[in-house]
């Protein structure tokens, strides 16, 4: 099956996102 | 990816919902009742609304853990989830907890909310202990059997928190550290 997978660089990106 | 404008209206989903546990030693209760439940998120934004807002793992008083498992896994060994599998068992050195128990506590954390195993599926959680004679972190997994996809995720880690080559980390089933009466590991699996 799929798997939603996310990069360290994409979740860290979002760190401060509002 | 510069150009490609944020729609801040849509939170990212995760693949699993996640519960954040927190551990502090009360004599007067039982163990189970010191584990306590703080958040669960199930998208990035509300991962980093929690992380945001606790202290980090190198703040927390000794003796207390923090603990992330995926939505019904409860953070202990007699989980249905837990009780045939076994962790990754990261030992820290007292001075890491400065230089590296926050780096990878994070990463690891990003691996987990992230999918980032090719057998994320076996993953249940991790467990950062703050100690004085010094921290750990497990990663768990739900089968010890499955030894293709316990070394994947060994691999994984080691790669991911650049663990250097010559330091070794191993796998101790859950069953073992339950009998075992001494301080000595019985490591499973090694990388």
């Amino acid at each position: 099956g799929t798997k939603i997978v996310y990069e360290r660089n994409f979740l860290l990106n979002l760190r401060n996102s509002p | 990816n510069e150009n490609i404008s944020m729609d801040y209206s849509i939170k990212h989903p995760l693949q699993n919902c996640w519960t954040l546990w927190y551990y502090e030693n009360d004599r007067n209760q039982s163990w189970e009742k010191n584990q306590r439940e703080i958040a669960s998120f199930e998208t990035i934004e509300d991962f980093w609304s929690l992380y945001n807002h606790i202290k980090p793992a190198s703040d927390l008083k000794q003796g207390t853990d923090y603990s992330l498992f995926k939505k019904g896994i409860r953070p202990m060994w007699e989980d249905d989830a837990n009780k045939r599998g076994g962790r990754w068992l990261i030992s820290l050195e007292k001075k890491q907890r400065n230089n590296d128990l926050d780096r990878y506590w994070l990463d690891i954390i990003l691996c987990l909310i992230g999918e980032a195993f090719d057998n994320s599926e076996d993953i249940c959680g991790a467990v950062v202990n703050i100690r004085y004679k010094g921290d750990k972190i497990g990663v768990w997994t739900a089968d010890a059997t499955k030894g293709a996809a316990v070394m994947e995720i060994g691999k994984k880690l080691k790669d991911r928190l650049h663990i250097p080559p010559r330091v070794t980390i191993g796998y101790e089933i859950h069953k073992d550290t339950m009998d075992k009466t001494g301080s000595s590991s019985r490591y499973s699996y090694n990388v």
